[in-house]
């Protein structure tokens, strides 16, 4: 990616492979 | 292995869809060969690990995942799909489970599975209801008198066959009126429920068949004056087939391929006992 100087390289949203999605409600 | 060449497991994202129907498959493994509890649905996938092709090929997924207890007995016929999550202001269960699934030419096999399950802290229900009963110990005098109050007013009622206690699955003693909430499995017997004399005498049918009862026993009146009226429902589920025991067949040659069929169910469990496979799903 080319950014300008000073300004911070968009790195996308944080994908975080686990733990999964809860599905109910967390105990 | 050579040195430097360690069996590496694959990362692999817990939502991804292949890791999900796993997952599932697991916890109908769970629920398949429970014999005394409640049907668990799954919450959360925590962990996964996917192992590479063994020489027999295939894959193995090493899961850690969450689980609730739904309101579905494990005897009850209903799919989990079909059974509520007990919600948290009726004091939640949660399972935790490890995994070791086999996934071979499309097929799920599972080696291992070990599940706790633990009612969630009494901290955790006041904070979303303060007011709500929590669960009590199952060997309460006052949870068994309830279900013996219970009971025998079902069978009272019930023109069938007498139905004996299977277990007590869940209590609660409620403050106001002073009651007990308790939910228990029953299962029919030989006896005519009309005509039992000696409970100890009766037998469970052949062909089983349980049910499953949820019952408000209140506190009687001091006095004698009137009080609220116990409330007891029962649903006795469809009769299950007498399963007949595999008998050593002489003709059977002993060599060739393995059996497809699965193994049979292990016997019931004591309470809070781990399912440990290896069984195939």
């Amino acid at each position: 990616k080319v950014v300008q100087p000073g300004v911070d390289a968009a790195t996308g949203p944080l994908v975080r492979p686990c733990p999964g999605r809860i599905r109910h409600f967390k105990v | 292995a050579p040195p430097g060449v360690g069996l590496a497991y694959g990362q692999v994202n817990c939502d991804d869809p292949e890791v999900e129907q796993v997952a599932m498959a697991a916890v109908d493994y769970i629920n398949k060969h429970r014999s005394q509890g409640y049907k668990h649905t799954l919450n959360q996938i925590d962990k996964v690990k996917v192992w590479p092709p063994r020489p027999t090929g295939g894959e193995v997924f090493e899961l850690e995942i969450d689980t609730l207890e739904t309101t579905c007995h494990v005897l009850d016929p209903t799919p989990v799909v079909n059974c509520s999550v007990r919600p948290l202001r009726y004091h939640a269960v949660e399972g935790d489970c490890d995994f070791r699934v086999l996934k071979q030419d499309g097929q799920l096999f599972v080696l291992f599975a070990k599940c706790d399950s633990s009612p969630d802290s009494a901290e955790d229900v006041r904070k979303v209801c303060p007011d709500c009963p929590l669960l009590a110990p199952l060997n309460n005098t006052g949870v068994a008198n309830a279900v013996d109050a219970a009971l025998e007013a079902f069978n009272a009622n019930n023109s069938g066959s007498y139905f004996q206690l299977v277990e007590i699955t869940r209590a609660q003693i409620v403050p106001l009126p002073p009651a007990t909430y308790v939910e228990f499995a029953v299962a029919a017997t030989d006896c005519v429920a009309k005509e039992v004399t000696d409970p100890a005498k009766c037998n469970l049918l052949a062909e089983k068949q349980y049910g499953f009862c949820r019952a408000t026993i209140y506190e009687k009146v001091l006095g004698g004056g009137p009080g609220n009226a116990d409330e007891v429902t029962c649903t006795v589920f469809p009769t299950q087939p007498v399963v007949l025991q595999p008998q050593p067949d002489t003709n059977t040659p002993t060599s060739g391929a393995a059996s497809a069929a699965p193994p049979p169910p292990p016997a019931n469990l004591p309470a809070g006992a781990k399912v440990v496979g290896p069984l195939v799903v």
